[in-house]
C-alpha cells in the first residue's frame, strides 16, 4: 500500500531544452522519482512516476518550464489492488 | 492431485512457485521436447531453471530467450510463459517450427531475475534489479541489464548502489548473470540470443554502449523489420526497430551487447507492448494478445537464424 496516489506522468518532449529540464529532475533525487522511460529525444515519450508526496511539486515544475503533461496513471495503487485480487482470485 | 499443464491460465499473472511448478507440468506433458534444467541459482538461494527443447544431440546449434530480467516487467515473464507452451504444443503440427527443432535446440529462462520477481510480488511491485547487498550501501541490487561484460560501467549505466540502474561492482558480479554467462558460454554453439523485456514497443539489436554500427547491423535491422511487420500483423501494434543507443539511449553493460561481442550474431531485445497507457502495470487480459504477437516475431527471428546458419 505504498503506492496510494502515486501517479504516472506523461510528457511528450518537444525539444532538447524540455529533455535537458528533464534530465536535471532526474538527477534531483530528493522528489525520489521513479522514470520508467527516460528523457531521450522527442521521438520517446518520458513517463515518470510520481510520489503522492512530491506530485504537487513536480507538476509545478513542469508547469513553471512550460513542459506539457498527461496523466497516465491517476493512482497507481488502484491498479495494483485490481491486480493482486485478480491474481487472488485466479489462485483460488 | 493429477498434475495437468492444461488448467493453467495462461491469461493471469502468477507468484515464482507457480511457474516453476507449471514448468514440471509442461516437461511432464512433453517429455521428449522438453527438460527443465538447473543452471544455478540465485542470490537468495532459489534454483534457476532453463527449459530446453530439444530433439536430441548434444549441443546442437541453439537460440537462447530469456525473460523478465528486470523483475517488475510483468508481462515478459508472463509471455516467456506462454511462449514454452507454444513452442511445446506447436511442436509437430507446425511445420517450420518441428524443421528447426529438427536440428537446434530452444532454451527458455522464463524467469531471469527470480529473486526480484519475489519481491516485486511480495513487498515492492515496483522492483527491478537483483536483490544483492552492496558494501557500503544500504540500498539493494544491481541492475542485471548493466551488469554485463559488455562495455561495463560507461555511459548509461549508474555508479550508485541506489539508482535503478546500478551497474553493480565488477562484470558478472551478479550470480544471475553469471548462471547464465557459463551456459552460454560452456554451450559454445548459441546462434541466437534474444532477451524480453516490457515497454515501450521495440525490437532492438546491439550495440546499447556505443553508438556505433554493429557490424552486421544492416541485416540484424532488417531481420528485426521483418520480424515487427510479422508481429504488427496480429493486432497492428506498432514497433520500433533500431540499435538500443539510437532507438531508446546509450546504456553500457547490456546482456545483447555482451552475446553479440561473444559472436552470437542474431543477438535482439524486445521492449512489449503496453498499449500507451499502462506501462509496467499491463492489465492480464492483455497478456495472451503480447504473448501471441510477441510469438510472431520470434518466431520469424528464429526461422531466419534456422535459414542462415553461420
Amino acid at each position: 500500500k505504498v503506492f496510494i496516489g502515486d501517479q504516472v506522468i506523461r510528457v511528450n518532449v518537444e525539444s532538447e531544452e524540455q529533455i535537458r529540464l528533464l534530465r536535471a529532475l532526474e538527477q534531483d533525487t530528493y522528489w525520489d522519482l521513479d522514470f520508467w522511460l527516460h528523457p531521450v529525444n522527442t521521438e520517446i515519450p518520458v513517463d515518470i512516476r510520481v510520489p503522492y508526496s512530491s506530485l504537487y511539486a513536480v507538476k509545478d515544475y513542469l508547469r513553471a518550464h512550460n513542459i506539457q503533461f498527461s496523466v497516465m496513471i491517476s493512482n497507481l495503487q488502484e491498479l495494483l489492488d485490481e491486480e493482486k485480487a485478480e491474481m487472488e482470485e485466479n489462485n483460488m | 492431485m493429477e498434475r495437468s499443464s492444461k488448467s493453467f491460465n495462461f491469461g493471469a499473472y502468477h507468484p515464482l512457485e507457480t511457474i516453476y511448478s507449471w514448468m514440471d507440468d509442461l516437461v511432464a506433458a512433453h517429455p521428449n521436447l522438453v527438460t527443465k534444467e538447473q543452471i544455478g541459482t540465485s542470490y537468495e538461494g532459489r534454483p534457476m531453471y532453463v527449459l530446453k527443447f530439444s530433439t536430441g544431440g548434444d549441443k546442437r546449434p541453439a537460440i537462447w530467450v530469456d525473460s523478465g530480467i528486470h523483475s517488475r516487467e510483468w508481462v515478459s515473464q508472463a509471455t516467456g510463459v506462454w511462449t514454452a507452451n507454444k513452442i511445446a504444443s506447436d511442436y509437430g503440427t507446425d511445420a517450420s517450427l518441428t524443421s528447426l527443432l529438427k536440428t537446434m535446440d530452444i532454451y527458455l529462462l522464463i524467469l531471469a531475475n527470480p529473486d526480484g520477481y519475489v519481491h516485486s510480488h511480495t513487498s515492492n511491485r515496483m522492483w527491478r534489479k537483483t536483490r544483492s547487498q552492496n558494501s557500503g550501501s544500504t540500498c539493494r541490487g544491481v541492475d542485471p541489464n548493466r551488469n554485463w561484460d559488455a562495455g561495463f560501467g560507461g555511459p548509461g549505466a549508474s555508479t550508485n548502489p541506489c539508482s535503478d540502474s546500478y551497474h553493480g561492482p565488477s562484470p558478472h558480479s551478479e550470480i544471475e548473470v553469471k548462471n547464465v554467462v557459463n551456459l552460454v558460454k560452456n554451450h559454445g554453439n548459441f546462434k541466437s540470443f534474444i532477451s524480453i523485456h516490457a515497454y515501450s514497443q521495440l525490437l532492438m539489436y546491439p550495440y546499447g554502449y556505443t553508438c556505433k554500427d554493429a557490424f552486421h547491423a544492416a541485416e540484424l535491422d532488417s531481420v528485426g523489420r521483418s520480424a515487427v511487420q510479422k508481429l504488427s500483423s496480429l493486432h497492428g501494434t506498432t514497433y520500433k526497430v533500431g540499435s538500443i543507443c539510437k532507438i531508446i539511449y546509450q546504456a553500457s553493460g547490456g546482456s545483447i551487447d555482451w552475446s553479440y561481442n561473444l559472436g552470437i550474431k542474431y543477438s535482439f531485445a524486445f521492449e512489449l507492448r503496453d498499449t500507451g497507457r499502462y506501462g509496467f502495470i499491463l492489465p492480464a487480459n492483455q497478456i495472451i494478445p503480447t504473448a501471441s504477437e510477441t510469438w510472431l516475431a520470434l518466431k520469424d527471428i528464429m526461422e531466419y537464424v534456422h535459414d542462415h546458419s553461420y
